[in-house]
């Protein structure tokens, strides 16, 4: 049904896995990757046609524009793009959304949110890094906060957190302030994964699986 | 405040993905 495109087409896109080894890699099934192929093409085909997705198509995906720099969609960004090639190919793609995936496990969710804040890979996520964030926040909800205030969310944030007070957040530490947290951990779980094949039709429709 | 800064910076919607199943 819809566009057909055949198996030796769709293996000429870099990065192209085979859908049943990627599935048995993640939570999701085999026609639920065979639809995100069919999503990834989009998104990928946006701006250039190379079957790869780059930064500027990956925001024209989550914004709809090409002009809203966001630090936090270039950190996940960051996080999907595994090899470091400034680009994210098909299995990149499937294996960083299953992290998000409901079923995908807590700890590898808490050491996902670990890298994403730790901006400067330095293994500890340090004041400098959330104080950066939190502006950039502020910034974007075009809220003001005095850097008194700033300074005092900062001042609890690491009392709570930082446990050996050591200016600095390690992942034992982070692990322990998210299970006090647990609200934190919201954004690492998107819901609809677990059934993207009726919550998204729009881009299923398209797909050639019949098992869905 | 009763906040703390992780809980301000995950209201961001750079973190929001849903963009990315919609029509592009």
């Amino acid at each position: 049904m819809g566009c057909f495109q055949s198996t030796a087409k769709r293996r000429q896109h870099p990065g192209y896995e085979d859908p049943v080894h990627l599935a048995s890699q993640t939570a999701f099934s085999v026609s639920e990757v065979e639809a995100l192929f069919e999503l990834f093409k989009s998104i990928s085909g946006s701006v250039i046609d190379d079957g790869l997705i780059n930064k500027e198509e990956f925001q024209l995906a989550l914004f709809k524009n090409t002009r809203k720099e966001n630090l936090f969609a270039n950190r996940i960004f960051d996080l999907f793009d595994v090899k470091k090639r400034g680009v994210i190919d098909f299995g990149d793609f499937v294996r960083a959304l299953n992290v998000f995936h409901p079923n995908f496990p807590m700890e590898e969710k808490i050491d996902f949110s670990f890298k994403l804040y730790d901006m400067d890979n330095t293994g500890f996520i340090e004041r400098k890094e959330v104080k950066q964030m939190l502006i950039a926040l502020l910034s974007e909800s075009e809220m003001r906060l005095s850097d008194e205030t700033i300074e005092t969310i900062l001042d609890k944030t690491f009392s709570d957190a930082d446990v050996n007070q050591d200016g600095k957040i390690d992942r034992a530490e982070w692990e322990n302030f998210v299970s006090r947290n647990p609200s934190l951990m919201k954004i690492m779980t998107l819901p609809y994964l677990k059934d993207i094949t009726t919550t998204f039709p729009s881009f299923v429709f398209h797909s050639e699986v019949d098992d869905i | 405040t009763n906040f703390n800064a992780f809980d301000i910076i995950s209201l961001s919607s750079g973190f929001d993905l849903s963009g990315l199943f919609e029509d592009n």
